[in-house]
């Protein structure tokens, strides 16, 4: 069965959707594995940063979730991309009307989670794209999830989202999901140049955080955003930029990961 | 009474924070305008970006918002800061509950309005830092507004949600606030060095949103970040950065647009 993996974090642009991407298709192309990547945002940025990629969808994850009869299943609304071994959940504007209409359901923590019972035995991974805040949907995803990743950009208000993005997993855990475990808090967007920035940060998250840092780091690189604009990912787009190389590294390190478990 | 600003998009890490706190500051200090910067993030990433300059607060947002009575005014929680002119609402984790309870609430997208009556005659502009999405909070916001300025970095994914962020303004322009007006599109974080995503970028949004676009543009400059580490604006930590030369252009744009209307 199934590695569930959350991306997720409240803190906006910190790369939750281009790490979701690359990583999903990097453990794809080259560890041969069967993934499917679920967009539980409503903005459907999976959708757009692999457009060029992606076949048509039929329907959406809103369907599944809000269903009635909870009979429904995740892989009723999968499509598969042009990469092989990658499918994806489609746009699904949906969403947005769900995080509302969640809020009064029985148990509606554990919908995506249900939603997931067989698609799991299809799969060696599946990774969740979060929004950028940590509503129904993105409790939903933790819920649903074996392990965490933390997209976390160099910056003090990135960082100060980190506490209370794990008070809220240890709350999933003592209640909802006593399976769910941080991987790690993985640096995004690094600018090198930024050397003083970088530093005290660097500082901070080793005094708070230690050894929860992951050990690959993805640097500032516009082949990741460009690839975006040509709505591929960014082993289709330019396999030898930095970006392919330390997304290939972090899938790498996942499969070490799970396979130590 | 004041011009009420929302800067808002759905889309994350594209700068509203950034833009609000030095924008609302550059007001201040430069055109001797009484400034009040609202928080309607439960993040609270304004009290961080202003940690060494803000006044200890005393309640928060939420309880102005959720009060039953609706005798409540924003000005009940407001706290001063350094900067002379500028004052701020304190960082509220309880606006992540609100985001919640707000959706059963009858008038829910009035109440920031409502509480904004007699606060809105104390300050010449109030400056609204919304979320990343488009729920309960956001929506307030928008309904709050005379004008709204949508921040975007010049990438694909923030620019394939300014459609829907439009669509949503006219929403709230049709049913809830004839007056909401869209200042325009700010592209931040833009990094001369993507000379081909930025060309890009910009055709597609000439393209679609050709006269919104707004004629200053904020470019990457580390020490908008650094500022934020030392938990000061931009002028109280380097005046003469391009960082702090772009937002006071962009004060003086709005000056002139709101004297001219
Ligand atoms: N390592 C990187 N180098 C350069 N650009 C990057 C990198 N990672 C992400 N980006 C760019 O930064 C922006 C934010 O990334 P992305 O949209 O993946 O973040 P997110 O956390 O998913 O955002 P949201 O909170 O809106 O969902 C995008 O335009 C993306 O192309
Ligand atoms: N012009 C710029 N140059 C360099 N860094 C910038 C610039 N604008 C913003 N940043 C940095 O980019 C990150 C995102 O900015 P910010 O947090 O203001 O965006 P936001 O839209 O408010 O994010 P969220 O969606 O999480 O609320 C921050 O770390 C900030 O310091
Ligand atoms: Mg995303
Ligand atoms: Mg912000």
């Amino acid at each position: 069965t199934a590695t569930v993996l959350a991306i997720a974090t409240q803190k906006g642009g910190v790369g939750k959707t281009t790490t979701s991407v690359n990583l999903a298709s990097a453990l794809a192309r080259y560890h041969g594995k069967k993934v499917l990547l679920l967009d539980l945002d409503p903005q459907g940025h999976v959708a757009r940063a692999l457009q060029a990629q992606i076949n048509p969808g039929k329907g959406g994850l809103s369907d599944v979730l809000l269903d009635e009869s909870g009979e429904r299943e995740v892989l009723d609304v999968v499509t598969r991309t042009e990469i092989p071994g990658l499918s994806v959940t489609p746009a699904d504007p949906g969403l947005r009307v769900t995080e509302d209409l969640l809020t009064s359901r029985i148990g509606k923590e554990f919908l995506l989670r249900d939603a997931l019972k067989v698609t799991r035995t299809w799969y060696d991974f599946i990774l969740i794209d979060c929004p950028p805040n940590l509503g129904n949907l993105s409790i939903n995803g933790l819920v649903a999830a074996d392990q965490v990743l933390i997209p976390c950009d160099p910056s003090p208000l990135a960082l100060s989202g980190v506490e209370g993005l794990v008070n809220t997993i240890e709350q999933v855990a003592g209640r909802l999901n006593p399976e769910i475990d941080v991987l790690g808090i993985l640096l995004t967007r690094v600018d090198g140049r930024n050397s003083k920035l970088n530093a005290a940060v660097d500082q901070e998250i080793a005094g708070r955080w230690g050894d929860a840092v992951l050990p690959v780091r993805i640097g500032v690189n516009s082949s990741l955003a460009q690839a975006q604009q040509e709505g591929r990912d960014i082993y289709s787009f330019d396999p030898d930029s930095r970006g392919a190389r330390q997304y290939r590294d972090l899938a790498e390190h996942l499969v070490q990961a799970v396979q130590g478990s």
